[in-house]
């Protein structure tokens, strides 16, 4: 459980992660 | 990535990283940068989530190796939020800052690098979880040659089941789990041999307990349940190291 419970974090931070790489590519 | 779930996650992250790599290091002296703060600061959020349950995990854990893995990613994952935090800050000032890109490709390698060091501890952790069953069927099969009465077959039976039971789901699931096919395969080929001995070591057993009980052919039949012992305690010891491999070249 606590597993899974780091994974979703995890998965939260990539999100999030992945929108600001979005907004830094150059032309974007 | 040799797991599917950390692969979901990170492969398309990694590349969306190596490409702003590429695309800042062609473009030193090029565009200006956009405001970063707001998405910067939805990151640290997220890091600060992740950091604390991250913790939690640690504390609630009685595997000593997670306890002295996972602290170090966690603060690698920190520290790299302070870099972006760094980089959009600076970026603010100046949106055309080269040591501001520096400091947003190494917070993003951080991250990245942190998160990816993260999973791995948890996944292994998960592995030694795993493993831990295996033992225990070792452990049963160690005890076999003890079982020389037909209720004692029934006990070690009863008590063998769950375990071997437990173990061959487990190893399944992970074995789905794995994105490199010859570690499946070897995961499923063992397991499968594991299945078929295992009726073959229950009358083994039972051939053994009645040669005992009449006097004759005792040797042979000793030999043969000793036998399928080694060949199943073999086929558990395999799942036990391709369950710790990560890469195809070890």
């Amino acid at each position: 459980q606590s597993g899974q419970m780091l994974l979703d974090a995890a998965r939260g931070l990539i999100g999030a992660f992945s929108d600001l790489l979005r907004v830094a590519e150059p032309g974007s | 990535f040799h797991t599917k779930i950390i692969e979901s996650i990170l492969e398309p992250v990694a590349q969306q990283v190596s490409r702003l790599v590429i695309l800042h290091e062609e473009a030193e002296d090029g565009n200006a940068m956009p405001d970063l703060a707001q998405p910067v600061r939805v990151v640290k959020l997220a890091v600060d989530n992740l950091v604390k349950v991250g913790y939690e995990t640690i504390n609630g854990s009685d595997d000593q190796i997670l306890k002295q893995d996972m602290p170090p990613a966690l603060r690698r994952v920190e520290e790299a939020s302070l870099f972006l935090l760094d980089a959009s800050a600076m970026l603010r000032t100046d949106p055309y800052s080269g040591p501001a890109r520096k400091k947003l490709i190494e917070g993003s390698r951080g991250i990245l690098q942190g998160t990816s060091a993260l999973l791995l501890a948890s996944d292994e952790s998960e592995v030694r979880k795993i493993i831990r069953v295996c033992k225990s069927v070792l452990e049963y099969l160690a005890i076999t040659e003890v079982v020389d009465r037909m209720d004692d077959l029934v006990t070690f039976v009863k008590n063998l089941s769950p375990v071997l039971t437990k173990m061959t789901k487990e190893v399944d699931n992970r074995e789905k789990e794995l994105t490199h096919q010859v570690h499946r395969d070897m995961l499923i080929r063992s397991l499968d041999q594991v299945k078929v001995l295992t009726p073959v070591l229950i009358s083994g057993i039972k051939i053994y307990i009645t040669a005992n009980q009449s006097g004759q052919g005792l040797k042979e039949a000793q030999n043969s349940r000793d036998y399928t012992v080694r060949k199943m305690s073999d086929e558990i010891h395999e799942i036990i190291r391709v369950l710790q491999l990560t890469t195809y070249d070890e």
